[in-house]
């Protein structure tokens, strides 16, 4: 019928390549540019910029849904799927045995304040706590794990005149087994991918104390750096889990993509703040909802 | 020919991305770039090939105009005050307590005699991490009660300082996000009571995009005099001056390039403008 005919000519002039182009390529600028602003890798946004460009190009749209609403589709669906998919594991460590956290990562990301938070969240969970202070180099690094670790109910281990950080680390961890402790934390020194000795320091401690999970420590606000910096830990030893800090702040943790595509590992939790109740376990689809703006 | 628009765009779409790389904030990037369209366009060219290393080089005294170096001795002897207070702010973990030790290293090589004011009364073990330091320099440190009010730490150093005869007060402050309405009401609070001769900007030269808001945020809750970035060390690009130079329009004293006291150098803008474009 004429209508019919009609119809569907509208139809194609509606999506006419020459009217859609200029949409789309601003539709992906904007979320190219939310991308960038939340501190993902350069190479990857421009990477997914192209893969959503091809993929609302040519899928027809389903029906009730613009073409910027599949855009962001596309891509929420993208980088969720690179962190591991939106069924948040709750995070759990069995009881009457012990489990040994081994905690890595570069200076000043949150290392010690994370053990605090760990120790927080893990005791809900009626497991008893021990923390190491296997930092043997910064100042004040004892006093500050000790006074966490009274005021978060946790035991403390600590050895001011041991100047090398594995034995502390082993000692601690064998002090804390034989006092049926189930959840060991060994705190370590802040370090980064060009300090190679330290690097390998990190090595020695996992190999004296055995840890059942390596969890990097990130800085939610690190930039372009996350990438290199994350392998190099992951190189020296096998991260496990990654906990992401400073999320409180305006900074939207795009760099966390970046360490979780380097070493595999899942991002186990957020830290929105300085105490130790500041501690919420991740969810990649409230992550990538706040990355994209 | 006369450069268009269009002749530029693949250029300087690839300085944006290097300065982005770099860890140049994005809205940074974007003015940089449209700035240095807005100076390129209508400029006439003998050949297509000429017009990369033409921006390059128009890019390059863009970048220099906006960075600044500064001298810290220059800027303590000109004001000839004594004592001569600075004060360390910024975001948590950024290097502030560190660089503070840094800084009076630094300052003593130089003949000079200083006070620590411990007005990071917050944080768990933040007094015995600067009395470590102080210790370790022979340095007097004034401190209070975990708890206490920072602005009446800063307050008594200084006035320490006055009655000892000695140069400058070094006041560390307890690191904060400038989203914390709270907490930077706090350190205009301290900036008020001890009212510094020089405010100094600890940022973490690893930091992202957020360094631009950082330096904006702060320097609106109390005025940034200069800069230091740590951290270079683990080979960050230092793209985070050209962000908070840009903003905030002051200058780097120092880069901080490891974890001793001798680790830090003068910052030089040249570093920066060869990572961009190296
Ligand atoms: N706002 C906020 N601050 C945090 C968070 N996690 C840690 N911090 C703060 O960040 C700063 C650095 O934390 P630390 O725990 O000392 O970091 P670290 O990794 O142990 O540092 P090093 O041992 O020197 O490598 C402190 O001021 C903490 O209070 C967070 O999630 N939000
Ligand atoms: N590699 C490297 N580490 C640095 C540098 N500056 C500081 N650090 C380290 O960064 C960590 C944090 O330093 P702090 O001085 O405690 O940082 P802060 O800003 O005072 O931290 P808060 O008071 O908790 O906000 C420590 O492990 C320092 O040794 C630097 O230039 N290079
Ligand atoms: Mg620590
Ligand atoms: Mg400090």
């Amino acid at each position: 019928s004429l209508s019919g005919a009609l119809g569907s000519a509208i139809k194609k002039v509606l999506r006419a390549p020459v009217v859609d182009e200029k949409v789309v390529k601003e539709l992906i600028r904007d979320i190219q540019r939310a991308l960038l602003q939340s501190d993902v890798n350069v190479k990857l946004v421009l990477e997914l910029s192209k893969n959503i460009e091809k993929k609302i190009l040519e899928e027809d749209l389903p029906p009730g849904i613009t073409r910027r609403e599949l855009a962001i589709k596309v891509v929420y669906d993208e980088l969720v799927g690179l962190l591991g998919g939106d069924k948040p594991q709750l995070p759990k460590y069995p009881k009457g045995r012990t489990t040994i956290v081994l905690l890595v990562g570069i200076q000043g990301s949150g290392k010690t304040t994370s053990a605090s938070k760990l120790t927080f969240y893990f005791k809900k969970q009626g497991l008893s706590m021990g923390l190491v202070c296997a930092d043997n180099f910064r100042a004040g690094a004892y006093d500050q794990l000790s006074q966490l670790a009274t005021k978060a109910g946790a035991e403390f281990y600590g050895d001011r005149t041991n100047s090398n950080a594995v034995d502390i680390a082993k000692n601690g961890v064998k002090a804390f087994k034989e006092k049926g402790i189930e959840v060991i934390i060994v705190d370590t020194a802040g370090r980064h991918k060009n300090e190679s000795d330290l690097l390998s320091e990190i090595s020695q401690i996992a190999e004296a104390v055995k840890p059942d999970e390596i969890m990097l420590v990130l800085d939610g606000t690190i930039g372009q750096q996350a990438m290199q910096q994350a392998e190099a830990f992951d190189q020296t030893t096998k991260i496990g889990t990654i906990f992401l800090t400073k999320l409180d702040g305006s900074a939207k943790g795009g760099g966390a993509l970046s360490a979780v595509a380097a070493t595999k590992a899942p991002i186990r939790f957020i830290g929105t703040g300085e105490g130790m109740e500041e501690i919420e376990v991740f969810s990649p689809g409230r992550f990538v909802s706040r990355l994209l703006g | 020919r006369e450069l268009s628009e269009k002749d530029l765009e693949a250029s300087l779409w690839n300085f944006q991305v290097a300065l982005m790389e770099c860890d140049v904030a994005l809205l940074v990037a974007e003015e940089l770039t449209s700035r240095l369209k807005a100076k390129m366009v209508g400029t006439k060219v003998k050949r297509l090939g000429d017009i990369t290393p033409l921006v390059q080089s128009a890019f390059e005294d863009l970048l220099k105009e906006n960075l600044a170096s500064g001298d810290l001795l220059t800027i303590i002897k000109a004001k000839g005050k004594k004592p001569f207070s600075i004060m360390f702010i910024g975001v948590n973990g950024t290097g502030k307590t560190t660089t503070i030790a840094k800084v009076a290293r630094y300052l003593m090589d130089h003949g000079l005699t200083l006070v620590f004011a411990a007005a990071d009364t917050f944080r768990a073990g933040s007094e015995e991490q600067i009395e470590v330091h102080a210790n370790r320099l022979n340095v007097k440190v004034i401190k209070h009660k975990y708890g206490a009010d920072p602005a009446a730490v800063a307050y008594d150093a200084i006035s320490y300082a006055k009655n000892n005869n000695i140069d400058l007060v070094l006041i560390d402050t307890a690191g904060r996000m400038q989203t914390d309405k709270g907490l930077m009401d706090q350190l205009q609070k301290i900036y008020r009571v001890a009212s510094p001769d020089l405010s100094i900007f600890v940022g973490d030269s690893l930091t992202g995009n957020d360094a631009l808001q950082q330096a904006e945020e702060f320097n609106k809750c109390v005025p940034i005099d200069a800069v230091i970035l740590t951290k270079i060390d683990a080979d960050s690009k230092g793209g985070a001056a050209i962000s908070i130079s840009a903003s905030i329009k002051k200058p780097i004293l120092f880069l901080g390039v490891g974890q001793e006291y001798k680790d830090i150098i003068p910052f030089d803008p040249e570093w920066v403008i060869n990572n961009v474009l190296g």
